[in-house]
């Protein structure tokens, strides 16, 4: 899901 | 994961550590903005949330809980243990003009409109700002100790680095997220003025004091 991945950083 | 943003959240981490620290061995937050403090606590609640809600890695997930956790830890020190340090005459920036624009902000415009897309949003325009109370302190004082200018350094290394990170991922997967590159722009211009001092003062064994 892209919205997942988009926020994976600090 | 790529070199610039494990380095740019050691050096995160590394600031947060030396503030801590500093005011623990020193029994002072002397110098210290309480309110930027406070802004980066509601930074990291605001943008940590997802914590509940979505599992990225271990060392992301430890990396948030011990981000929050300092935030508060810092915070409590100013305002509970060390309150009789606490300068507060001299940190007397108002964080509602910040707060409030950064706000309306990100209820303009964000990813998606959301409560916790919309409250990641303000974090990151948040965080882009909160280090100006500290500055603002500094400016007005016109002096900083030499343990609080490494700790700024630190932390405006971390979004600098983060900026390096982001060139990579747009190379290297196709990946960009236009809200907090510009906003980490944004974050990393305001350091500019003070990397200056720190390079031309600090590294060179001298107080970090400005012309009157």
């Amino acid at each position: 899901w892209r919205r997942r991945s988009l926020h994976d950083e600090l | 994961m790529n070199i610039f943003r494990l380095t740019g959240d050691l050096s995160h981490l590394a600031a947060i550590i030396i503030l801590l620290l500093k005011i623990w061995k020193s029994r002072s937050c002397a110098g210290i903005s309480g309110k930027s403090q406070i802004l980066f606590a509601i930074v990291f609640t605001a943008r940590y949330l997802d914590l509940l809600t979505s599992f990225i890695s271990v060392y992301n997930t430890s990396m948030k809980v011990i981000y929050i956790g300092c935030a508060y830890a810092t915070v409590y020190l100013i305002y509970a243990k060390f309150r009789a340090t606490y300068d507060g005459n001299h940190d007397s920036f108002r964080v509602e003009f910040l707060v409030v624009p950064v706000g309306g902000l990100a209820v303009l415009i964000n990813h998606t409109f959301s409560p916790l897309e919309i409250l990641w949003t303000f974090s990151i325009y948040l965080e882009s700002v909160a280090i100006l109370p500290q500055l603002f302190m500094i400016s007005k004082t016109g002096e900083a100790e030499t343990i609080t200018t490494h700790y700024l350094f630190c932390l405006g290394m971390y979004r600098t680095l983060y900026l390096f990170n982001w060139v990579w991922r747009f190379y290297f997967e196709g990946f960009f997220d236009m809200i907090a590159i510009v906003a980490g722009l944004v974050q990393t211009v305001l350091y500019c003025d003070f990397f200056y001092l720190y390079v031309t003062k600090v590294l060179k064994g001298k107080k970090l004091s400005l012309p009157a």
